[in-house]
């Protein structure tokens, strides 16, 4: 019986091409090739299963799971331009209905051509109430209104549709900051929760708008908007390593149903599949 | 950037003046981390660099070029050559109306699009006719009517209409007796794998005809970019792209992507959110944007 112990050329190849077509990225794929190689190396006994190993490799990139243990009152939603925000808060809002809470929607994108308005008809299919301003009034002020108003309607969550904004962009990422001390100014830190929405057909980009909001605002939880598509969102994994930042639900479709919530395995099958 | 990578490479050749093939393989392989980096398809970078690799083998090391220079400048050449020249304009109808498609997948872009398209043409006096097909994503119509008014130009009310084909059909009744130069086609946003919206929009594109459908393409798309744009391309067929976003620190690799296998020509670059953020393409700009 001859026992693999090396890997050729072309098996390698197959694999960079499996990683980077997943959106892996350079670096995260260069350091699992390593890996392979110094396993295959090593291991006397080695079968046929990198893939195995592949995948275990990858577990240990992503966060552990972990239940929601202190009761969110504020959830700041952020991202780029058409990443898919306010659909997928029309998508929590209704999950977090369906769970008893007393959800309040805040239209904190005044800038945007009918952003307000598309907030609006969610707010209605929902029966969600909304609190808006008119357009182009500062997003701190929706926010701080929002605040104020939420004991008054009895609401206990406050989710917070912002425009969106190139990582880039200086004046936008002060305003995003500036709405985080606004809500400081309301709620504890503990309260209040961030969540950034990526588009799964981002590709190396995904980790530069990750790391420039974290820097400005932190990011407490991702959600990957259009799961859907062909896209594999790969470039998670090297937002994990770098900022220990765990996905929370994955979006799959444009109805408001169309949230799943992010299981590790599962991910990590889909990418090879 | 690609050009710290090649001070590395390159170190070793500028002592001995030569490049032997170890050192060659070396500086292919920066170019593909480059391009991976810049986020163009996987199997176009592999044919890239291997062109590139023909190239730079067939080459003597001429005594007055350093061989950085020569490598950097084949590079720029290939990448040039295929991203084309700048300038190809919109397909115009020979006479009356001309009709513009403005398709791509979710969020990309597409309706600010039609606002800008709109805005550049009247500037150069010509009349346009805005119309929205998406039926689907809340308050879509209501968004391309406000940029409609931004950009001064006309806009159709589709006056609840559900069927976007009937929604064509009241148009090109509509524009029977008016002037305008273009009608400016907006549709839903749509994966690449579904296939019930790619067939609608087919039976959109077999009603209205149009002149010229463009293919909004988000400039921050990763691997799945070439899938996407060939999606589009196969159904209905793409005859021009606008690359958008190009406003952050995305490379833009999509770009080179779509062109080498699909041969569609990059028109337009959308860099930024308001109307007048819309510019004619330049191959130049995109190849260094796309070396880094
Ligand atoms: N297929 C699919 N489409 C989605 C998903 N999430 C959002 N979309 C679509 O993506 C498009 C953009 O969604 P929006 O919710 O408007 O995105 P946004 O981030 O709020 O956009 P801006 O506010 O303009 O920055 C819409 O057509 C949505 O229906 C998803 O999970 N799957
Ligand atoms: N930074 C930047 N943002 C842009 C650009 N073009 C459009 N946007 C923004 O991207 C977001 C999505 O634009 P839309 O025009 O709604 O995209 P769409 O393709 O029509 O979206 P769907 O109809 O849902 O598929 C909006 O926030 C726009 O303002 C651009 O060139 N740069
Ligand atoms: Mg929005
Ligand atoms: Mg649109």
């Amino acid at each position: 019986i001859v026992l693999k112990n090396t890997i050729d050329e072309d098996e390698i190849e197959e694999l960079e091409e499996i990683l980077i077509t997943a959106d892996m990225g350079v670096p995260i794929t260069m350091e699992l090739i390593d890996s392979v190689r110094a396993k295959v190396k090593a291991s006397k006994d080695m079968t046929d299963d990198i893939y195995g190993f592949l995948r275990e490799s990858l577990r240990t990139y992503l966060p552990d799971e972990w239940k929601e243990t202190n009761k969110v009152k504020v959830l700041l939603v952020f991202g780029v331009n058409g990443s898919g925000k306010t659909t997928t808060i029309a998508k929590l809002a209704k999950k977090y209905k369906d769970e008893g809470r007393k959800v309040l929607l805040a239209a904190a994108d005044t800038f945007r051509a009918a952003a307000v308005e598309q907030l609006r008809v969610w707010s209605k299919r929902l029966e969600i109430p909304m609190i808006e301003k008119a357009d182009g009034a500062d997003p701190s002020s929706v926010i701080y209104e929002a605040l104020e108003g939420m004991k008054a309607r009895g609401c206990d969550l406050l989710i917070i549709d912002t425009a969106g904004r190139l990582h880039t962009n200086k004046n936008l990422m002060d305003e995003m900051s500036k709405m985080k001390r606004t809500i400081a100014q309301h709620v504890s830190s503990s309260e209040l929760r961030t969540q950034m929405i990526l588009d799964a057909t981002t590709g190396n980009n995904g980790l530069m708008q990750a790391r420039q909001f974290d820097k400005t605002i932190g990011i407490d939880e991702l959600i990957l908007a259009k799961f859907d598509s062909s896209a594999k969102g790969g470039f998670i994994f090297s937002i994990a390593r770098e900022l220990k930042l765990p996905v929370k639900y994955l979006g799959i479709g444009e109805g408001v149903d169309d949230l799943l919530p992010f299981s590790r395995d599962d991910f990590i099958e889909a990418l090879f599949e | 950037s690609l050009g710290d990578k090649f001070n590395n490479v390159f170190r070793y050749i500028r002592g001995t003046g030569k490049m032997s093939e170890k050192n060659i393989d070396e500086a292919v392989r920066s170019v593909k981390m480059a391009l991976l980096e810049a986020d163009v398809d996987y199997k176009v970078v592999k044919d890239f660099v291997a062109d590139v690799k023909k190239r730079v083998i067939g080459q003597e090391v001429t005594k007055n070029i350093l061989p950085e220079q020569q490598f950097v400048k084949i590079i720029h050449e290939e990448l040039t050559e295929i991203m084309g020249k700048s300038n190809i304009d919109l397909t115009c109808a020979n006479i009356g109306t001309t009709y513009l498609m403005v398709v791509g997948i979710q969020g990309s872009g597409k309706t600010t699009a039609c606002g800008k398209l709109a805005f550049l043409l009247q500037s150069q006096k010509k009349k346009v006719l805005l119309v929205s097909t998406d039926i689907r994503r809340p308050a879509a119509i209501t968004q391309l009517k406000i940029l409609a008014k931004k950009a001064n130009a006309s806009f159709f009310d589709p006056e609840g209409e559900k069927d976007p084909c009937k929604i064509v059909k009241n148009v090109s009744e509509y524009v029977r007796h008016k002037d305008y130069d273009y009608v400016i086609f907006d549709t839903a946003g749509r994966l690449e794998l579904d296939e019930p919206l790619m067939k609608e929009l087919t039976q959109i594109k077999i009603i209205l005809k149009p002149h010229e459908i463009l293919f909004v393409a988000d400039s921050m798309m990763g691997q799945s970019a070439l899938k996407v744009a060939r999606s589009f391309d196969e159904n209905i067929g793409v005859d021009g792209v606008i690359l958008n976003k190009l406003d952050g620190d995305t490379r833009g690799g999509v770009a080179l992507s779509v062109k080498k296998v699909l041969g569609k020509p990059i028109k337009f670059m959308g860099l930024g959110e308001k109307l007048v953020d819309l510019e004619v393409f330049h191959p130049e700009r995109l190849a260094s944007r796309i070396l880094g």
